[in-house]
């Protein structure tokens, strides 16, 4: 949004181009200030959490201004004396759940136009069977010219395309324009302003909230759909038809004493859903914990509908006190796990989780973090996979991400509110449908070098394993590929040929549309995996992850967390202004944005906000 | 001093006020098993004002980490902080950040003093600064612990004993003595109290005015709330 005092928003223009899953969006606005006098004009756009920012620019008078992307240290160093006299603005702020707000405020003269450009690029991550196209708009005022444009080029074959948004009444919704062809999709939405206008006459507008388009592609192809263009390839997989594997699953409960009230409460309605979701195949563990590791039963149980209730009503009557033993609880899991497995009493064929949690660090039995994450890996060897389900704001996210990816998983966080039920419900649908497991997608040695992962633990139904590569032979267009994995009755295995793709064929109508994506979706994806590796890795992978996402980072213009944005604003009458500067976020520094925030907004009684981290002190009046 | 318990995942506080005879020490974290020990002495009015009430204050602080060899004494009139052999000597009046042994201190000119002590617990000790010809006022401190996770659920003392939850409901809410703060029973470690609706304030945003924290105001130096009765954590040092 563009939110000048005196000003007029002459453009707001969202323009997103996605090409196979890798979305390119630039967000250009144009402001006029009316005022007879200097002023400052305000750009302050939202974009999702998982884009890198790519570009940003600002024409003033003709003269373009252009953010640069520097590594994040010498950009520090080099406005060390403006960083350490507080003079530079961070650009970059936590908004929300997914998104992130870019901001920024330059100096206009009277009567003159600037320009603010922003572009960001990030690969849509397929969740329960869709991709998802988010668009924040805020314009604040009305605006002369709205518009918002998606173009949807997916040479696999578009399934469906869907959009709504939180503003659209039932008259603005005819003014969504979506044309489905079988490979392309295009989505416009362009008001005017009297469209715009809250009622006739007025002034306030109706744009402000979320635009979402959701979409799918068409899957006919065991081994996926695999692109090859201009030297790079990439390799979509999900493949139709797969039954889904029988999943043996502890939930390790955190019960401890900082898990009451709120946390408690939805984490047994949370249990209460997952637990009816449980397919009859499915066998299941409750361990809840606190400083004292107790279990529903001894071994992993059937979820007959008779063991599901059984276990509804257990989980009802789970309530918190005590500290926090998270090495322990753990270690009963895997337990539990191997010795079923050992003893025959679970599928042969069958995939073994474990599901934490938790809202807090450990503060009984092994408390060192680092020891955890080992006892935990070494205890587990391979066997199954830890999810991790941090709730609230003081939760060591960092902890339990490491703690997860050692062990095949990944972490999530759970945001307090009142759908933290449902975001621990959302997230168990993700992953409780694994189609296969240990999938290994493989290419000829000799033809592609640069690959990102290739070996994935497990494939979720309504998900998508992506792996991308450079070809070692540029004028190759076609290779063998193989992808081998384990379903639920027979091992996978599937060969085939990828073959280049003819863009000028596939869109005969389009011109240039963005030709080197494979590459950039290659190198955000590389990117995205070097950023996790420098977590999780030995020392020296992380130094090496480091090193080789700074390099690209800085090759392909991503700010990233390893590097800045430096905007150098016009000078002044005042003299020079200070440069401002872009980062990206890491997860922690947006949980300590929440937590900051939540500090000060807390005032009155009852509160609905959500909760701050606990405080005890003791003052005079 | 007022005595504050957040609890914001119930959306809740709790408070009570504790006072006795000026120069008492109590005992306000006391974890054996990680090494901590927090004390605190009150410190009365200059004289007694008219209304003929006593208002005490903290205005030292004695505190250990006996694993880090950490022994600290934060006092009105500055700051000491012995780490085994050495000795430092800071004062209010200065803006300083060190980062320590395990320990790291970040000192606001005569506003306070954040230390962060490894592995153990964070806190904060506000100055509250009184003119100086005030008739009755002195200076006097305020101690907030910011973070306490890695503390033992052994901890105790007058703030310790909170630190991994407290268990309680409110019922029967009814008219209390004046209309905005009205009266409630507590249900707590299986006694009823008689409690009251009023607010207490936290100046860790802004020192001078505080900012009002609504909480279920626990009568008679926190009876029934407290482990035992205030008199328990009386003891006879600072260390």
């Amino acid at each position: 949004s563009t939110q000048p005092v005196r000003a007029e928003v002459l453009s707001v223009k969202v323009d997103c181009a996605v090409t196979s899953r890798f979305a390119h969006t630039v967000m250009t606005s144009t402001a006029l200030n009316k005022a007879n006098v200097s002023q400052e004009i305000f750009f302050e756009v939202e974009l999702p959490k998982t884009a890198f920012i790519t570009n940003f620019s600002m024409e003033i008078d003709g003269q373009v201004y252009v953010g640069e992307v520097k590594e994040k240290e010498t950009a520090k160093k080099q406005y060390e004396k403006a960083v350490s006299s507080g003079q530079t603005a961070g650009l970059v702020k936590a908004s929300g759940r997914k998104m992130e707000t870019f901001s920024v405020s330059v100096n206009i003269a009277a009567e003159s136009n600037v320009t603010f450009v922003l572009t960001h690029e990030e690969l849509l991550q397929r969740k329960l069977g869709q991709y998802e196209i988010l668009t924040r708009v805020k314009p604040k005022q009305l605006v002369q010219e709205f518009q918002i444009v998606a173009n949807i080029y997916e040479p696999q074959g578009i399934a469906y395309v869907e959009t709504h948004a939180t503003f659209l009444s039932n008259e603005l919704l005819p003014l969504v324009e979506k044309t489905v062809t079988e490979k392309k999709a295009h989505i416009a939405f362009s008001p005017s302003l009297d469209q715009q206008r809250k009622c006739p006459g007025c002034d306030g507008t109706l744009i402000d909230g979320d635009f979402v388009i959701m979409y799918d592609v068409k899957r006919t192809s065991s081994l996926g759909d695999i692109q090859i263009v201009n030297g790079y390839f990439v390799h979509f997989f999900a493949p139709p038809g797969l039954s889904r594997v029988p999943t043996n699953v502890v939930f390790v409960i955190d019960r401890s004493g900082s898990m009451s009230g709120n946390k408690m409460h939805q984490t047994r309605e949370a249990m209460v859903a997952i637990l009816q979701d449980l397919k009859e195949d499915d066998y299941f563990a409750i361990v809840p914990f606190d400083d004292e590791i107790i279990w529903w039963k001894e071994t992993l149980t059937k979820a007959t509908k008779e063991n599901v209730t059984e276990a509804t009503e257990y989980v009802k009557g789970l309530y918190a006190s005590g500290g926090t033993n998270i090495n322990g609880a753990l270690l009963k899991g895997v337990n539990m796990l191997l010795t079923d497995r050992a003893e025959k009493r679970i599928p042969e064929r069958s995939i073994n989780m474990i599901l934490l949690l938790t809202d807090g660090m450990p503060n009984h039995g092994e408390t060192d973090p680092k020891r955890i994450q080992e006892n935990m890996a070494s205890a587990n060897a391979g066997n199954m996979t830890l999810f991790s389900l941090g709730f609230g704001n003081d939760v060591d996210y960092s902890f339990l991400n490491v703690l997860s990816q050692k062990n095949k998983g990944l972490a999530r966080r759970i945001f307090e509110g009142s759908d933290a039920t449902l975001q621990l419900k959302g997230f168990y649908e993700e992953v409780s449908s694994p189609l296969l497991s240990e999938v290994d997608l493989r290419y000829p040695d000799n033809a592609v070098d640069l690959l990102t992962s290739n070996h994935f633990s497990q494939l979720f139904n309504g998900s998508e394993i992506v792996v991308a590569g450079r070809l070692a032979d540029n004028n190759l267009d076609n290779f063998l590929v193989e992808v081998v994995g384990q379903g639920f009755e027979d091992n996978f295995q599937v060969q085939g040929k990828s073959a280049a793709l003819d863009w000028a064929t596939t869109y005969p109508d389009e011109k240039y549309i963005f030709g080197d994506f494979t590459e950039r979706l290659w190198a955000y994806l590389t990117i995205q995996q070097l950023l996790e590796k420098r977590k999780s890795g030995s020392s020296d992978e992380k130094v090496n992850a480091t090193a080789k996402a700074l390099d690209m980072s800085l090759r392909y213009s991503f700010v990233t967390p390893l590097t800045s944005m430096v905007v150098t604003k016009p000078e002044t009458e005042k003299g020079p202004d200070s440069p401002l500067i872009a980062d990206k976020l890491t997860e922690e520094e947006r949980q300590q944005a929440e937590r900051n925030s939540r500090y000060h907004h807390r005032q009155t009684f009852p509160s609905y906000n959500a909760p701050a981290p606990p405080s005890y002190f003791v003052d005079g009046d | 001093p007022h005595f504050m318990i957040e609890l914001p995942n119930k959306d809740d506080a709790l408070c009570f006020n504790i006072n006795d005879k000026p120069g008492t020490i109590f005992t306000l974290v006391k974890d054996t098993k990680s090494g901590i020990l927090v004390n605190g002495q009150i410190i009365g009015d200059k004289q007694i004002p008219a209304d003929g009430k006593i208002y005490t204050y903290f205005w030292r602080f004695g505190i250990i980490h006996r694993n880090l060899g950490v022994k600290m004494e934060v006092s009105t009139n500055g700051i000491s902080v012995f780490q085994d052999d050495s000795r430092l000597k800071l004062r209010w009046s200065n803006t300083t950040s060190i980062k320590g042994d395990g320990m790291d201190i970040l000192l606001t000119k005569d506003r306070s003093l954040t230390v962060t002590l490894k592995d153990s617990v964070k806190f904060v000790i506000l100055l509250h600064k009184v003119w100086k010809k005030h008739p009755y006022h002195r200076d006097y401190l305020g101690f907030y612990t910011l973070d306490t996770h890695l503390l033992s659920p052994s901890v105790h003392g007058l703030l310790g004993q909170f630190y991994h939850g407290i268990e309680y409901t409110v019922s029967n809410l009814r008219p209390g003595e004046v209309p905005e703060k009205p009266d409630a029973t507590m249900h707590v470690k299986g006694r009823e109290l008689n409690v009251t609706r009023g607010w207490q304030r936290d100046f860790r945003s802004d020192v001078k005015n505080g900012e009002n924290v609504p909480c279920w105001f626990i009568h008679r130096n926190g009876t029934g709330l407290i482990d035992g009765e205030a008199s328990d954590y009386i003891v006879s040092g600072l260390f």
